[in-house]
């Protein structure tokens, strides 16, 4: 099964067509692993980047050292997808 | 019995396919489950089928979870199916619907993407068909369709989320829908849902020219999303998909308004800016109640506008 340890989802939002350019450029950048889970778009939409642990002080500094605001909506997916599993298992097990 | 079924949990396939057969055993006179092909992996692929009798009425087609790992539109179509079902009798605006029309959903359009966000990645969203010559696999079955096919936003590299595969409905979970919609010919409306964004789009997508019924897709758009408001003030917007997100070509719904199906949708649904596609379990009856505000509303609209 596919982990995703340390894995952060950043909520971008873009404030310029310039930050705009820039997040379409690091779309096609392949070198950090980058999943967009939200796309780069608009600016009156969020742009959502999973993030693997370790591409997060790179692409955070890179948001940084741009003047991208950005917020940390999951800190650590895995954590995130334990509880959404352990949820399912409790649900089976009451229905069963 | 589906009322044990917890709706607001999120369900492996096993459990969702024999769900849907205590659903066509507690309502034997309205619904019917029939399986309109196999997956790639041999999965088999269930329509739900409401109707009341008559012969090819029009029909609405709804489907669900077409993106795996879009978990909240799944179980937002478990949600609605087993609404449909109990509320018919009871209902007046929604038993007068299906006196005249049928409602076709598929809630798992993507059942081996499905499958397997459950068993080795949650973050599936593509088909899981094999790429020749690559070792990446699956296609994303929202740019597969024969509009605009392999044209911009969709992607040539096996490897990317949004690769639009070998050729136009080369996913067999795409031909099943195409050929069921074809052979049908008296679809009236398609309405595909996806997480999330909250979003009601309509075509096109692989052009960013309005299509001749923009006008009143828009105000349909609208209204539904109004009503969908009214419920827990969830914001949506609403607007062709390439005006609101970006040129997406091969998607669904541009096939459906391409072939004559004038009141094609496409949902986005909740996004609480907290959890992307992991959303909690305990969205998911909130999430699918305000969605059902807007899917009635366009159902009824359907309903009263024939063509």
């Amino acid at each position: 099964e596919r982990l995703f340890v340390g894995e952060q989802v950043l909520r971008v939002n873009v404030e310029s067509e310039e930050q705009m350019q820039l997040l379409q450029a690091l779309e096609t950048q392949e070198e950090w692993e980058l999943d967009f889970w939200l796309h780069p778009v608009s600016t009156e939409l969020p742009v959502d980047i999973r993030v693997p642990r370790s591409s997060v002080s790179a692409v955070t500094e890179f948001l940084s050292a741009h003047g991208i605001p950005y917020s940390v909506i999951i800190n650590n997916l895995q954590e995130l997808l334990d509880e959404e599993k352990a949820e399912m298992m409790e649900n089976q097990m009451k229905e069963r | 019995s589906t009322r044990s079924f917890n709706f607001g949990s999120y369900h492996p396939i096993e459990t969702i396919y024999s769900w849907m057969d205590t659903l066509v055993a507690q309502h034997p006179k309205l619904v019917t489950k029939q399986e309109i092909g196999r997956s790639y992996e041999n999965r088999p692929m269930y329509v739900l089928k409401f109707s009341t009798g008559g012969n090819n009425r029009p029909a609405i087609w709804m489907d669900t979870g077409i993106h795996s790992r879009e978990w909240v539109s799944q179980a937002t179509g478990v949600w609605t199916a087993n609404k449909i079902a109990t509320d018919y009798g009871t209902d007046a605006s929604l038993t007068s619907l299906l006196n005249t029309m049928d409602i076709y959903m598929l809630l798992l359009a993507n059942p081996d993407g499905y499958a397997y966000t459950h068993s080795n990645d949650r973050m599936w969203r593509k088909t899981r068909s094999k790429n020749s010559g690559s070792v990446c696999r699956g296609v994303d079955p929202n740019r597969n369709w024969n509009a605009g096919f392999g044209g911009p936003g969709a992607s040539r590299n096996p490897c990317s989320d949004s690769y639009h595969g070998p050729s136009a409905h080369s996913e067999i979970e795409v031909k099943n829908v195409v050929d069921l919609v074809r052979n049908h010919g008296n679809f009236k409306s398609f309405i595909s849902v996806h997480a999330y964004s909250q979003l009601l789009m309509y075509p096109y997508g692989y052009s960013c020219k309005s299509v001749p019924h923009q006008s009143e897709l828009d105000s349909v758009g609208r209204a539904a999303v109004q009503k969908l408001t009214s419920l827990y003030g969830t914001r949506y917007k609403v607007g062709s998909i390439c005006n609101i997100i970006y040129q997406a070509s091969g998607g669904s719904i541009d096939w459906s308004y391409d072939i004559g199906i004038k009141y094609s949708f496409a949902f986005e649904l909740r996004d609480t800016g907290r959890y992307g596609f992991i959303l909690p379990a305990n969205q998911i009856i909130p999430t699918a109640s305000e969605t059902w505000l807007a899917l009635k509303h366009v159902m009824e609209y359907v309903r009263d506008h024939p063509y």
